[in-house]
């Protein structure tokens, strides 16, 4: 009976089709996840994978992945590349170039900015569900904080902590800073 | 394969207290040995927190999931799950501050809800839960809380975490608790031996030699500590521009020199949004009595 499972199912998808992207900012790039929701055979492997496309100077908002270890691979381009571990230390702070790797662990901070090249990538993660937290952003866990707390927290007036929660309003791509609209072909 | 090899070839069983305590600011961390036989063999770390009285807990989060015991006393928590939606909305206090002003001034009564309130609401967030005694409280691996004691008795948490649970990519003994703030020590850090520490930073420093060697020199001087949160390692810079702040308050998001510990006081008192707290029996009492009075209604 293996034909009718394993056999005949399906074993790839196309990850690099800028149409398919699930996150797209004309001004900073396009991010596109493959895991076992859009391809099942993935559930038996346990992994995952994700193909990222930041334009110039844009940059992927600081963040973690929950449930997964993320190995990234520099397909074209540039990005410095920050990763932080439990201890607040930085472990990693380094352009990541095509055809490198580096290996971001589970629950280390991460953020990438493209250089003026741009950068490309696509990061092979460890759980068929890998889920990532955003740390600034529309959708990020400061957002999900009141700013009572987060002015208490990091010991600013209201004001700022407002500032801080709301200034960005994109939700994972970030544009670059004083950049006007630049669509990218 | 919940245990390595050997571990759970235990002879002998014995009552553990904890054996190391932090003292923050506003309350008091003791963690249980990790490294004991027992806990080694169950896969399991436990630690007590206890939150005094306006006492915010930083939030934080582990990658092995948590079951929370709340021993003594009330609080209320927030959690920050990826992709949930901000449900809870306010009026900052500043904002209702300066409306009631403005009504005192006015002399008047308060104006209606059409008048003058659209665009006013000032904050989301994330729902608020409330923490009474005897809850069990479940946190998935990997989601970020905060929590704060609004009782009058100081707020006794008993924690679990499952290190060998299969969301647990990391340590499978020794947890790892990743704060968003503040400047706290790691709680189990000081357990895993100087020898194990030494070789973490001894594999960082070559690997920043490495870099170097590549060419690549480290931009920020390389900061190695034992404390700190997720943002103190980013280069204060990109933090800002991440955030679309200024540098000055990227600094504060670091805390280098916040030395509160990872639970901190609020002088004031903390003013959020939070559904109303009713207590068990008045629960029980409220859904007997919507029982009876309403009986066969739908």
């Amino acid at each position: 009976g293996l034909e009718e499972t394993i056999c005949s199912a399906r074993l790839s998808e196309n990850i690099d089709r800028p149409s398919e992207a699930d996150v797209y900012s004309p001004e900073a790039g396009r991010l596109t996840t493959l895991n076992s929701f859009n391809l099942p055979i993935l559930s038996f492997l346990r992994l995952s994978a994700e193909k990222g496309v930041l334009y110039r100077n844009a940059i992927m908002a600081p963040h973690y992945n929950l449930n997964a270890h993320s190995i990234i691979y520099g397909v074209r381009g540039r990005a410095r590349i920050q990763i932080v571990n439990a201890q607040g230390n930085s472990v990693f702070d380094d352009e990541l170039r095509q055809g490198q790797i580096v290996v971001v662990p589970q629950n280390f901070a991460v953020i990438k900015q493209a250089t003026k090249e741009g950068f490309e990538w696509v990061s092979f993660k460890t759980c068929e569900n890998a889920l990532f937290q955003t740390l600034a952003g529309r959708t990020s866990a400061i957002r999900a904080m009141p700013v009572e707390v987060i002015s208490n927290i990091y010991q600013i007036s209201r004001e700022q902590a407002h500032r801080l929660k709301f200034s960005r309003s994109e939700t994972t791509l970030f544009r670059p800073e004083n950049q006007g609209y630049q669509r990218r072909e | 394969g919940r245990a390595r090899e050997n571990e759970c070839q235990i002879d002998r069983l014995t009552a553990l207290e904890p054996s190391n305590r932090i003292q923050a600011e506003g309350g008091l961390t003791e963690v249980w040995d990790c490294q004991d036989q027992q806990f080694r063999c169950s896969g399991v770390t436990v630690i007590r927190r206890t939150i005094e009285r306006n006492g915010l807990l930083l939030p934080s989060f582990t990658s092995g999931p948590e079951l929370i015991y709340i021993e003594q006393g009330n609080g209320i928590s927030g959690l920050m799950i990826p992709g949930c939606p901000e449900t809870f909305e306010s009026l900052s206090t500043q904002e209702a501050w300066r409306e009631g002003m403005e009504r005192g001034m006015r002399g008047g009564r308060f104006q209606g809800q059409g008048q003058g309130r659209q665009g006013r609401f000032q904050d989301q967030h994330q729902k608020i839960r409330h923490l009474r005694q005897g809850d069990i409280f479940a946190m998935p691996a990997g989601v970020a809380h905060w929590a704060y004691n609004n009782g009058d008795e100081p707020l006794v948490a008993v924690i679990l975490i499952d290190t060998s649970n299969h969301a647990n990519q990391l340590d499978k003994d020794v947890p790892r608790r990743f704060y968003l703030a503040g400047n706290p020590e790691q709680e189990h850090e000081q357990q895993q031996g100087r020898h194990h520490q030494r070789r973490e930073f001894q594999e960082q420093g070559q690997q920043q030699q490495h870099h170097q060697r590549r060419g690549g020199e480290s931009r920020r001087g390389g900061r190695q500590s034992d404390s700190g949160n997720v943002f103190s390692g980013f280069d204060t810079r990109t933090l800002a521009q991440s955030f679309g702040v200024s540098e000055e308050i990227a600094q504060r998001l670091q805390a280098e020199q916040d030395e509160r510990g990872n639970i901190v006081l609020v002088q004031e008192g903390l003013h959020v949004v939070k559904p109303p707290s009713r207590s068990y029996e008045e629960r029980e009492e409220r859904s007997r009595g919507s029982r009876s009075r309403y009986g066969s209604m739908n």
